[in-house]
Formats: C-alpha cells, sequence, structure tokens
C-alpha cells in the first residue's frame, strides 16, 4: 500500500510511454551486465562465478591463488555483484556474498593476526566469515552459521570454536545490516509472511510433489548447468564479454512481457510467498494473484496460470546457460525463484479444482517449492530449513518444509547425485578435495607401494648453503615438488636410505632467504637438518635448520591398504606419507597423489563421472557460428 | 675445516633425473591440482603463518600492557571487525543492487539518486528538511 501511495503522490514516477520504458529497461540491464563483465575480466578475474567451491577446498586444506581472497577481488565482487543482479540476468548474491565475506575474513585476519595466525585458525575465520556471507545475504544468521559448518566445512572435523566464531561473526554482521536498514522497513529478513492458516493432513500429497520437483530440479539443472559449462569452454571462451551482454539482452528482452520474471528475484518472491487474505476474511494483499476465486473466468486463470509456468521454465533455462558466465553469479536465489513460481502455480490447481478457496495458503506453496529448489541445487537440508524460517518467519510450516526437502534429497540420493552444485564444480574444475572416498571399495584392492613416487629428490642432513641456494633457485631443478625427505649422512652413497624428517620446499626457501650469507661465504657455511653442534665439532659458520624440519613424518609400510592412507590423510591432515620398509625409505606418496589416482580408478572402472553431448554441442555450435557470421562486420560478402 | 656435504640424490633409484609425478592419467578431474598447494595440518597446522621479524621489544611497562590486553581481545576485535565490513558490504550491496534494479522502471522524484524504499520511505521527510547537498 505504501508504495501505491508513494507513486500515487508522484514521489516516485514509473517511466511512462510505450516504448521509452522498455528501451531503458533493456540499455540499463545491458550497461550494467557489461560494466559487471568488464570489472571481473579486467580487473579482477578472480572474482567470476560464485567462488564456494574454491572457499570449500581452501578451508578444507588446499590453499589456492591468494588473489583469490585479495583485497582487488573483494572490492570487484562487491561493485559486480549488483551490477550483474540488477542487468536482470538469473544469478543470485549468496555464494558472491560467501565469497566477499571470506575475502574480509581472510584480509583481517592477515592483518591483525599477522603473527600469531596458524592455518588451523585461519581456517575457523574463514568458516565464520563465509557463514556470515549467507547470513547477510538471506538475512539469515543461523542458517549462515549452518551453512558454514554443513557446506564450507563439511570436510573438516566439527568444532565448537569454529562454530562460537561463527555464530559470533553472524550475529554482528546482521545487526550491523539492521542498523544500516537497507530496505528501509526496519527489517533485515527479505519477506515477512504471517501464514495464520494451519496446514492439513491432506495436503502432504501436494508436499511431495513439490519434493520430486526440487530434486528434479536439482539434478537436472546442475546436469545442464555442467554441460552448458563445458560448451563454454569449448566454443565460447573467446568470447566472455560478448557472451554475457548477449546474454542479458536476451534476459531483459524475455523478462520485460513476463510480470514474475521482469521483478527483481527478491520483490517476485515477495508476492509469491505473501498470503492473499487474513483468517477475518479481510483482503489484506490486492496483488491479481490473490483476486482469483471460484467466479474468475477461465481465461484469466489460465493466462496467470500460464505466465506463471513460463517463469518456472525460462527462468531455469536461463540459470543453465547464466551461472558460470564470466560475472559474480550465485545459483541459490535463482533456483527458489524457479520453485516459489512453480509452487504458486501448483497452488492455483489446488485451490482451482481440489480444494476450493479460502482452504489452503497459496503463498506457502510458493514458499515449500522455494525449499525444495533451494535444498535440490544445494542438496543442504538443516541448513535450508532454517534458512526459509529466518526468511519468513513461517513457523507453522516447520513439518511441511521438512517433509519437502526429505523428498528432494531422496530424489536426489537415489539418482546418484552425490552432492551439491558447488560439490559438483569442484569434480568438474579438477579441484583437490579430501571428502568421503566412492562408495565402492576402489581404493581397497590397492597399496601404498603400487602408487607411491619411488623417485625421490633427498636432502642430506648436512648440506652447504651455496648448493643448497642454486638447487632451490635454480630453474633447471625446479620440479613440482613441494616438499623433501632429508636422509642421513651415513648413508649418502648407500643405494637404500633412512629418512630422518621431512621439509616442506617454501620453509626451507624462506629460510635460506632470511640468511644474509654473502655467496663467497655460503660456499663454506655448512646447513645441518638433524645434528648438532657436538657432532659438527663446533665448527664456527654453520646454521641449524631443524625448527623447519618435521622429524616424525607419518609412515607406512608398502603393503598399506590405499583406503586406509586415504582417511589418515582425511583424519590426520597430513601432506606427505613415506612409505618406509625396515626403516629403508621407498618412496612417497602425497594427499593429491592419492586423489589423482583414486579418481583416475573411479574413471577407468564407471567411466567419466559427468558426460557431454559433443555431437549436440558441434550442432549448436554450428548454428552461433552462423548466426555470428552474418552479423560480424568483416564477414566476407561471398558467403550470402 | 671444510666437511665434505653430501649432493642432492636425484633418485634413490637409478634412471633419469626428475620426479615422476606424471604416474597418473591427466584426466579432468584432476586439471587443476597444481593450482593448490597442500597445507600439512600437522607439520603446519599450529605454524604461524608468516612470523613478524621485527617484533617490537617490550620495553616499556605501557607496552606490556598492550600486549598483554591485545592478547586477550585479539580473537574479539578481530571477529567484530570481520563482521562489521561484511555486514556494512552487505548494506552497501543491498541498497546499491535496488537503485539500480528501481532504475531500471522509474524515478525517484525528489533526488534520482534514491532507490524506491528511500523515496517512499517517512525517513526521508524528516531529512529533507536537510539542505540538498546533505541529502544527495
Amino acid at each position: 500500500r505504501q508504495e501505491f501511495e508513494c507513486e500515487a503522490q508522484g514521489v516516485w514516477i514509473n517511466w511512462n510511454g510505450r516504448v521509452s520504458p522498455f528501451m531503458i529497461f533493456m540499455l540499463l540491464s545491458v550497461l550494467f551486465a557489461s560494466i559487471s563483465t568488464l570489472l571481473v575480466k579486467y580487473v579482477a578475474p578472480m572474482a567470476t562465478g560464485s567462488g564456494i567451491s574454491e572457499i570449500k577446498v581452501w578451508v578444507s586444506g588446499f590453499e589456492y591463488n591468494k588473489d583469490f581472497l585479495g583485497f582487488l577481488t573483494l572490492v570487484v565482487k562487491s561493485v559486480a555483484l549488483p551490477l550483474a543482479i540488477s542487468s536482470g540476468l538469473s544469478v543470485g548474491k549468496e555464494g558472491p556474498s560467501v565469497h566477499y565475506a571470506t575475502c574480509c575474513g581472510y584480509l583481517l585476519t592477515k592483518w591483525l593476526l599477522r603473527d600469531t595466525l596458524t592455518y588451523s585458525t585461519q581456517y575457523e575465520y574463514l568458516t565464520a566469515a563465509s557463514g556470515a556471507g549467507v547470513a547477510v545475504a538471506f538475512g539469515a544468521p543461523i542458517g549462515g552459521v549452518l551453512f558454514g559448518l554443513e557446506e564450507i566445512a563439511s570436510a573438516n572435523r566439527f568444532n565448537s570454536s569454529t562454530l562460537w566464531k561463527s555464530y559470533y561473526v553472524a550475529l554482528v554482521a546482521i545487526t550491523t545490516l539492521k542498523y544500516i536498514d537497507p530496505f528501509r522497513n526496519g527489517r533485515v529478513i527479505l519477506f515477512n509472511v504471517t501464514y495464520d492458516r494451519d496446514w492439513k493432513v491432506q495436503e502432504i500429497p501436494i508436499f511431495i510433489i513439490l519434493g520430486v520437483f526440487g530434486g528434479l530440479y536439482g539434478k537436472y539443472i546442475s546436469k545442464w548447468n555442467i554441460s552448458f559449462i563445458h560448451f563454454r569452454k569449448m566454443y565460447l571462451s573467446a568470447w566472455p564479454v560478448q557472451e554475457v551482454i548477449f546474454l542479458a539482452t536476451l534476459t531483459a528482452f524475455i523478462s520485460y512481457f513476463n510480470e514474475f520474471l521482469k521483478l527483481d528475484m527478491t520483490e517476485s518472491m515477495g508476492i509469491l510467498f505473501h498470503e492473499c487474505v487474513k483468517n477475518d476474511n479481510t483482503s489484506t494483499f490486492g496483488h491479481r494473484l490473490c483476486q482469483l476465486d471460484e467466479n474468475t473466468h477461465a481465461l484469466e486463470f489460465l493466462k496467470i496460470f500460464t505466465s506463471l509456468c513460463f517463469a518456472t521454465v525460462i527462468r531455469a533455462l536461463l540459470v543453465v546457460v547464466s551461472y558460470g558466465a564470466r560475472i559474480p553469479a550465485g545459483i541459490f536465489v535463482p533456483s527458489m525463484a524457479v520453485g516459489a513460481t512453480f509452487g504458486r502455480a501448483v497452488s492455483l490447481l489446488v485451490e482451482r479444482f481440489i480444494s476450493g478457496p479460502a482452504v489452503i495458503t497459496p503463498g506457502a506453496y510458493a514458499f515449500l517449492g522455494a525449499a525444495a529448489t533451494l535444498s535440490g541445487i544445494t542438496n543442504l537440508t538443516l541448513t535450508v530449513v532454517v534458512i526459509m524460517f529466518e526468511l519468513t518467519g513461517a513457523f507453522m510450516y516447520i513439518i511441511p518444509v521438512m517433509i519437502v526437502v526429505a523428498i528432494t534429497r531422496i530424489i536426489l540420493s537415489t539418482s546418484g547425485i552425490s552432492g551439491g552444485i558447488a560439490d559438483q564444480m569442484i569434480m568438474v574444475n579438477g579441484f583437490p578435495y579430501l571428502e568421503d572416498e566412492q562408495e565402492d571399495e576402489i581404493l581397497e584392492k590397492y597399496t601404498a607401494e603400487q602408487v607411491m613416487s619411488s623417485k625421490l629428490i633427498t636432502i642430506n642432513e648436512t648440506i652447504y648453503l651455496s648448493e643448497l641456494e642454486s638447487f632451490l633457485y635454480d630453474s633447471a631443478s625446479d620440479f613440482s615438488v613441494h616438499g623433501f625427505p632429508i636422509t642421513r649422512d651415513e648413508d649418502k652413497f648407500e643405494k637404500e636410505k633412512k629418512c630422518i624428517g621431512y621439509v616442506l620446499k617454501r620453509h626451507l626457501t624462506s629460510k635460506v632467504m632470511m640468511q644474509s650469507v654473502n655467496s663467497a661465504k655460503a660456499q663454506t657455511t655448512l646447513v645441518y637438518f638433524n645434528k648438532t653442534n657436538d657432532d659438527l665439532g663446533h665448527r664456527e659458520n654453520c646454521i641449524g635448520f631443524k625448527d623447519i624440519m618435521n622429524s616424525s613424518p607419518i609412515t607406512v609400510k608398502p603393503q598399506v591398504p590405499m583406503s586406509l592412507l586415504f582417511r589418515m590423510f582425511k583424519e590426520l591432515g597430513c601432506k606427505t606419507i613415506i612409505v618406509e620398509e625396515s626403516g629403508i625409505s621407498r618412496g612417497l606418496i602425497t594427499a593429491k597423489d592419492v586423489l589423482r589416482f583414486e579418481r583416475m580408478k573411479y574413471r577407468e572402472i564407471h567411466g567419466a563421472k559427468f558426460t557431454y553431448n559433443e555431437a549436440l554441442d558441434r550442432r549448436c555450435w554450428s548454428v552461433i557460428n552462423f548466426i555470428i557470421t552474418i552479423f560480424s562486420p568483416n564477414r566476407n560478402d561471398n558467403i550470402i | 675445516m671444510v666437511t665434505r656435504y653430501v649432493p642432492i640424490n636425484q633418485s634413490i633409484e637409478g634412471g633419469e633425473d626428475g620426479v615422476d609425478t606424471n604416474r597418473f592419467a591427466n584426466i579432468p578431474e584432476t586439471q587443476n591440482f597444481d593450482q593448490f598447494v597442500t597445507i600439512d595440518k600437522i607439520a603446519e597446522g599450529n605454524r604461524p603463518l608468516s612470523v613478524e621479524s621485527d617484533r617490537s621489544f617490550l620495553n616499556s611497562k605501557y607496552q606490556y600492557y598492550r600486549e598483554v590486553i591485545w592478547d586477550r581481545a585479539k580473537t574479539f576485535i578481530t571477529l567484530s571487525s570481520t563482521a562489521i565490513v561484511i555486514g556494512c558490504i552487505a548494506g552497501f550491496l543491498q541498497v546499491f543492487t535496488e537503485t539500480l534494479v528501481n532504475w531500471k522502471t522509474g524515478r525517484c522524484n525528489r533526488n534520482w539518486l534514491l532507490n524506491k524504499s528511500f523515496c517512499c520511505s517517512n525517513v526521508v521527510n524528516e531529512v529533507s528538511s536537510a539542505s540538498k547537498v546533505v541529502l544527495k
């Protein structure tokens, strides 16, 4: 009502006329999308996409490019995201919110805790910040905390310190947002609904239908999106900016003529979730969705129903082609919007042909549809239920939401989907991630001896500094290893050596760089890892590197099954395991080796996890290419 | 006294130099492994990420107390500042997004910069008595 009055008083003026509103809508949509994609392409390439997959991998123990959480990425993500969302593209803000929030956590902890921060505490801060990102994106503090634990830190062991940090950061972030009051209505939750009509047991079959839709949505949309990402990598990678501009133009053109597509997704969900009438039958919501009753003409009913179905299908297809484009893009809110339009369309049918008017709460079906698709695309359960309640306050519908989410989860797990879109993107992008090993015992049949690397670069426990420097800096010896076993001096000419420790390359490099020894002296300066000064006869110029050597690396026998090794890497969090036989080093296995081996074997046995229809891709590309050649300025006319 | 040192052995067994990292097939599921560095949570989990070489010595009472207070409050301060920055960015994002979205369908008669929420909310009435510059 307030908005209507505002427009009636002329405080807010809508563009009027026949053509100019359309032109302004299209131009601004394309302009916003262009600025967003240009910022991402030329200023901070790491700001593209959602970012949740990389953050999951980072927190699980595989550190990504530092620019990914750098200041420039934070700024570009924070500016390009609103531009991408307001361009009308079917992208959401929760994934990018997780990314910019984690950037804040990374930068502030590096600055404030610079000399006491360790990796394990850094992971806690990053998990807490990522949860706060979801909290402020949805206005759902506890949902954000659960997201951080259920999604981001799923590979790590749960600890209450992380929970407390997540809780506190979400609390303060939401309070800050409340103080800023961005909606100017004193609320931070996106839409406040008051479903005061209880649900009935007879509605459970409908809830099951909504849950099935959510499961199928999650299965097929993620599958098609991954296929389109493959198509994009194969054919469109040379034109990321043009692709975004084309998508924005197409989306704006289609959306302009459909009310549920034209509105901002959160705004349209606010309408779809809204209850029509209160119990005392005073109509509180004047949207045409609530004007339908048994006397409505079939044509009018059909118009709204097809409009909702059209919005459902088109939005789903736009999600498939938009998620993964060169802009900051999330997929949660668009998925909720698809579920909301579908749920609302179902409620029209139920009210018209089954229950009659004033029996069910139509907005609740949109709310349940949104919960189903959100759970379908993320493969989350607890987090989704809590977020939906924090979004709307509809606590009366806790059981229907749980039914819907449970059905969605059952559909996903029975169709072999092992994770949400973020987990699948980890596999699609080829990121390392130690989560639960594959169901069937692929690794059971193999032993450490069959997988280990038996050609090692070892360093003996005493070595001249010059030798070490030339080895570390010499580009020719720049192997792709990040660590070296330390072997005993006594074994220097032996074929078989005893490993007495392990040193990481980056520690070695930083320690060598800290030595202010000139090159002449470096020839006679002896570096020792394990010996004591007495052993060295109290020489003058020798330097102890004992502090950077791991003197008790984890060792296993060659016969240890790979499944046990996998669990050791996952539970212990170590990076390298030395394979020893009666004290003699036989080889070395890293966490990445285990993952490479597992995924390679999985592919040999089960085939590729993601299959693509190359023929269809080629056909699509030939059509697109034909269109490009027709419209491209430098086409040679003899083709015509 | 120059003692011998052992040259770096290129491999335990005979054979060519280098490390056989390519003993696994290069499949799409592992194509970006090298962009990540594995963190050894055992060896590095509790080692400071970057040891400040120029740690300031506690040469005064004041500094000692400052250190004690910082040690106790640093977690709280870090979490609070992270949260406040995240909240502010989220607020900016929300307002900026809504402004851009609203520009596509109309404008605020009072001040074209405002989005619909700000334009129509009665808060602006109180503020509009302030000078135009402040409002802008």
